[in-house]
């Protein structure tokens, strides 16, 4: 249980922003 | 219903609770461990002491006793540190929001918003889409005029050289001249006839 | 009252169970436990517990020396009494994760999206203008033409007529 929430909570502080670079690019090459 | 924390552990990058259980467990050991080191200096004591007619079951008891205590003490201490711990210095008050999600507060989007946002982005999409493909056909026209353009040009320079042409033979003027010509050659018919007539 | 300082609180917190639990393990109750020994050895007694009282401490002190240095804590304590401090006016509970990860992830995606929107709202009236322009081009390029269509229309009429003449003029040759 414990893993479990220290998991969750380190992709949801991690996540976002890794999903968010991804994101810039895709909007990047649309702009392209 | 454990509070599991998370937003807290998001924070420390650990679980408050898994924290201070280590800590419980780590306390725990050393209590036991030094009671059974200060068993075992009591006992070698005894061991230099044949007389004393001290078992080594007494000073299990002696043991056994200080340590039930000493534990029920931890016991209770260490739940009112814990709890003390975990509602008042590893814990995020709830009206506090962390640096990192400062976008949920500028950006609270309900997912309609969301969506109809996003069909905002498309729509302006498709308008660059249309506006590029009108400016494709627009250079396309203009190219297509330029080429129509230099054809014109050309036929004009054409009709340009024909009058050249006749200037430079010294027609400066085509229906002027034929005109002339055809008046010169009417009356030369007329002349002929003339002439014709007169012999008769 | 100002909360006071979260490392300050751990510290006086954990001094204070450590103080407790000391004091707990009083000598009285030591030497009640080992009695026998006690009477036997009063010194050694007296000792031993002592030893044990000093290494309680210092192992568990030890402990918390290591808690705080691996979980990082002076520094995160610190970094949490600051955005208390900065949260201080704020009443109303904060956001907190919803637990549907595409939910939260919308405001991450929104800035962006709006910049994509500001962007594209932007080209998009550049393009109209860039396109007006050439309108406009390709309008006069079609007036061009149809002038041109029409000097050439004019220029092949004139001669269409010296073709009219040329016939007469033939004609009139012919005679």
């Amino acid at each position: 249980f414990d893993e479990n929430i220290v998991e969750t909570t380190t992709k949801r502080k991690q996540y976002p922003r890794k999903i968010a670079a991804h994101f810039i690019k895709i909007l990047k090459t649309e702009r392209e | 219903s454990i509070n599991p924390m998370s937003y807290e552990t998001q924070f420390f990058g650990f679980t408050p609770q898994t924290c201070l259980l280590r800590v419980y467990n780590a306390f725990q050991d050393y209590l036991f461990d030094i009671m059974l080191i200060a068993e075992q200096v009591i006992l070698r004591k005894l061991e230099g002491l044949p007389d004393s007619n001290i078992s080594s079951s007494q000073i299990r008891e002696g043991t056994e006793s200080f340590l039930i205590f000493m534990k029920e003490r931890f016991e209770q201490l260490f739940g009112k540190m814990e709890s003390i711990l975990l509602n008042f210095v590893l814990s995020i008050p709830e009206n506090v929001l962390l640096p990192a999600d400062k976008v949920h507060e500028q950006y609270s989007y309900s997912k309609e918003e969301f969506q109809q946002l996003e069909r905002e982005v498309k729509q302006l999409q498709m308008n660059c889409s249309a506006e590029a493909a009108a400016r494709q056909e627009l250079l396309v026209e203009l190219d297509e005029q330029k080429a129509t353009e230099a054809e014109l040009q050309k036929t004009l320079r054409w009709f340009d050289s024909l009058e050249n042409a006749g200037k430079e033979n010294g027609i400066a003027d085509f229906t002027e001249s034929l005109a002339f010509l055809t008046r010169s050659a009417s009356e030369v018919s007329s002349k002929l006839k003339e002439i014709e007539e007169k012999s008769k | 009252v100002e909360a006071a300082p979260r490392l300050l609180m751990f510290d006086k917190i954990v001094k204070t169970f450590l103080e407790k639990l000391l004091a707990s393990g009083s000598f009285q109750r030591f030497a009640h436990c080992y009695q026998s020994f006690y009477n036997l050895q009063p010194e050694v007694t007296a000792s031993v517990h002592e030893k044990f009282l000093s290494l309680l401490q210092t192992s568990i002190q030890d402990e918390i020396d290591q808690v705080k240095e691996e979980g990082n804590l002076e520094v995160l304590f610190t970094i949490l009494d600051r955005i208390v401090e900065e949260s201080k006016d704020k009443k109303e509970p904060a956001w907190r994760p919803s637990g549907i990860p595409e939910e939260d992830l919308r405001s991450w995606l929104v800035p962006y999206i709006l910049n994509q929107k500001q962007y594209l709202r932007k080209h998009h009236r550049e393009m109209q203008e860039e396109n007006a322009k050439l309108m406009r081009s390709v309008l006069a390029g079609r007036e061009k033409i149809m002038e041109l269509q029409q000097q050439i229309q004019l220029r092949s009429q004139a001669w269409q007529a010296i073709q009219k003449d040329k016939q007469q003029l033939i004609l009139a040759l012919g005679n």
